[in-house]
């Protein structure tokens, strides 16, 4: 049964998305089976893995959820042969509101990924920027949460309550979901930087990955050709980071 | 009476909240009066401007919009004079779905800063990244939405569809919101930065402002020390950007 780990941090813009793509990516060409469930209406995990065609799609991850389609039915394929993606467009704005009325709301995700769960060794979330319903059955469906922070102030704040949020669905929801790691993202050489990754690693010792994904515009410019940062600039650091990362991820188990 | 802006993009980390603490602190310091409405749960205006014990403050947004309490009293002061607050913290990560039950819930928030908008000239709310409930009651209190936007491939991405869903507010809750213009910020000097600042700008003309923010680590060290950056580092590039900033908002009327 596929491993699920929601990515999640509702402060935005602390690197969810690049993280999802990137160690999907790069753990799919190593050989294991990815799936990449894409949960933000937004849709930057969809068009980053070269779906940018975003509203031209159907089925979607709206369908799956609140029009009894497969979730089989609606998976695509992406640039790395054994990577796919549950794609996401704006559609799913809606989604929120939808399905407060339906029984059972925080677990629908969850009941659907149950039709594919077993044909993938790991299945990824990418959770948008907020403690909404979605983020919620993002959590209720996994069994670890890979939490990013930016090395910036804000982020760091953010942090106890999001632990707080995770202990609550933990609480009442989702009894097996714990703290699979925490990943520092857009690593630059300042004291504020710095300071972050040292509150952070004194806070959270063994839970905060050894490999620290560096700012490295690489990153940046690889989701407008539609291409993890492993093809679209191999040699670059950001690329490099994340491939450290996946073994870090595939040997932790 | 006040003229309220609503800083808006359901992109993370795109500069909202930075942009609303410096502007409405500029133009504070300029002489004009100010009120700052933090409508994010995560509570990064309040603590951005002095006030990191956000979790002890009583009465906030929260009580505001669901407990009867006038925003007058809920005001605070920070480290500029004639710049006053209406703090949140994480109990307003409830509203949304308390909002929901409410008569006239999109228009919660409006109706309690008819209270206060008349001792301002300016009142600025900063959003969450989100499309939810409580981002629509920031759009349908707003005369302008000013669009901060993050001069990297996403934030382009999803610009589209933030207008898309300014219009529909234009066009279903309220008629008088306009764009009050579009904001570049984190610019720095790579090939995707020029093409974004390049692609905007064909796209909105004039309703860009000609201000850039650059990328600038005071920007980033000045919420650690509750301070907006022309306080905390007056000479440096961030501040003088949004020095320049206010200037421009200020003639635009
Ligand atoms: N290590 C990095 N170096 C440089 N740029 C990065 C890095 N990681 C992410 N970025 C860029 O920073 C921006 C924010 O990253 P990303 O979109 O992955 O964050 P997110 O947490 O998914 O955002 P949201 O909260 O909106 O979902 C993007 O434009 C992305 O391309
Ligand atoms: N021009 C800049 N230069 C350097 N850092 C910046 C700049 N503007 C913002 N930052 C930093 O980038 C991060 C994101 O900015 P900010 O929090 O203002 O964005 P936001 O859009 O309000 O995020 P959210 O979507 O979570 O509300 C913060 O850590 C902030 O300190
Ligand atoms: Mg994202
Ligand atoms: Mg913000």
């Amino acid at each position: 049964m596929g491993h699920v780990v929601a990515i999640a941090n509702q402060k935005g813009g602390v690197g969810k998305t690049t993280t999802a793509i990137n160690l999907a990516a790069c753990l799919a060409a190593a050989g294991r089976k990815v799936l990449l469930v894409d949960l933000d209406p937004q849709g930057n995990a969809t068009s980053g893995l070269g779906h940018s065609n975003r509203d031209d799609i159907e089925p979607t991850l709206y369908d799956v959820l609140l029009n009894e389609t497969p979730a089989s039915a609606a998976l695509l394929d992406t640039p790395v042969d054994s990577l796919k993606l549950l794609p996401a467009n704006s559609q799913l704005v809606g989604a929120d509101v939808e399905l407060v009325e339906l029984a059972e709301r925080e677990y629908r995700l969850r009941k659907c990924l149950e039709d594919v769960r077993g044909q993938f060794d790991h299945v990824f979330i990418d959770c948008p920027p907020s403690l909404s319903l979605l983020t919620v059955n993002g959590l209720t469906s996994a069994e670890g949460v890979l939490i990013t922070i930016q090395c910036e102030y804000y982020a760091l704040e953010g942090l106890t309550s999001l632990l707080g949020t995770i202990k609550q669905v933990r609480d009442s929801l989702n009894s097996g979901l714990r703290l699979e790691g925490v990943l520092m993202t857009m690593y630059q050489h300042t004291r504020l930087a710095r300071e972050v990754v040292h509150d952070v690693r004194t806070y959270l010792g063994e839970k905060v990955y050894k490999t620290v994904i560096p700012r490295n515009v690489s990153l940046s410019e690889a989701p407008s050709f539609g291409k993890p940062a492993f093809l679209y600039a191999p040699r670059s650091v950001g690329a490099k980071a994340y491939i450290a990362l996946a073994k870090e991820v595939a040997t932790h188990g």
